[in-house]
C-alpha cells in the first residue's frame, strides 16, 4: 500500500494549528 | 451558521502508531520498573499535543531517557524486533546540551513519525535519547543489523536532516556488540 509520508515543513506547520 | 470544513477538524493520520516511553534512573528500583509508558499517538496533532506538553530532553535529570518506539516494540534490546538490530548513535559533547540536544531530538522524532526514510522506514524500530553527565546520546534503532543497504541509507538521510557536516562521522553498532562489550567503546559496523 501507500506510505503516509510527511515532510518536516508540514509537520512544523501543524505544531500550533488549532 | 458557521461552516467547518473537513480540513479544520480531521486529524492527520500517521503511518504508524507510536509509543513514547520515559526512563527515570531510580537506583532503588529495577530497570524495567524505571521504564514508563507515557502515551501512544497515531496522528500529527496528537504528537504535537504530547510533545508540547512534556519537558525537553535538556531539562531532564541525568540518567533519564525518552524512547519513541513503534507500538508493540518495547524499547529494549531483548524485544524480538530489536534483538537482531542495532543503532545509529550520535554522541554529544557537554556544550551541545544547550545548543543541539533538543533540536536534534525533535528532528529525530519528525524523521520517525513522518516516515522520512521512505521504504527503509520499515527497518526503523524507534529512537532513544539518553541524558548523561558525560555527554548525551541520541540513537535511531533499526531491526536488522545485517541489512546494510537500508541502514546506510537511513544513516545518510538522518545525518542530512540533522545538518551534520560531511566530516562528522556517526557510527552504527549492533545491540549484540553493545550488550556484550567489555570496554567503553563498541565497534562500528557502518559509518556515514
Amino acid at each position: 500500500g501507500t506510505r503516509i509520508i510527511y515532510d518536516r515543513k508540514f509537520l512544523m506547520e501543524c505544531r500550533h494549528s488549532p | 451558521s458557521e461552516t467547518v470544513t473537513p480540513a479544520q477538524y480531521l486529524k492527520h493520520p500517521l503511518q504508524n502508531r507510536w509509543a513514547l516511553w520515559y526512563f527515570k534512573n531510580d537506583k532503588t528500583k529495577g530497570w524495567t520498573e524505571n521504564l514508563r509508558l507515557i502515551a501512544k499517538f497515531d496522528t500529527v496533532e496528537d504528537f504535537w499535543a504530547l510533545y508540547n506538553h512534556i519537558q525537553q530532553p535538556s531539562k531532564l535529570l541525568f540518567g533519564c531517557d525518552y524512547c519513541l518506539f513503534k507500538d508493540g516494540i518495547k524499547p529494549m534490546w531483548e524485544d524480538d524486533k530489536n534483538k537482531k538490530g542495532g543503532r545509529w548513535l550520535m554522541t554529544l559533547n557537554k556544550q551541545q546540551r544547550h545548543n543541539d540536544l533538543d533540536r536534534y531530538w525533535l528532528e529525530t522524532l519528525l524523521c520517525l513519525i513522518g516516515e522520512a526514510f521512505d521504504e527503509h522506514s520499515d527497518e526503523v524500530c524507534g529512537a532513544v535519547v539518553n541524558v548523561r553527565p558525560k555527554g548525551d546520546k541520541i540513537a535511531i534503532w533499526t531491526g536488522n543489523c545485517q541489512n546494510r543497504e537500508a541502514i546506510v541509507s537511513i544513516g545518510q538521510l538522518y545525518k542530512e536532516r540533522l545538518g551534520l557536516s560531511l566530516k562528522a562521522l556517526i557510527g552504527y553498532q549492533s545491540h549484540d556488540d553493545t550488550s556484550s562489550k567489555s570496554g567503553s567503546t563498541t565497534k562500528n559496523l557502518f559509518s556515514v
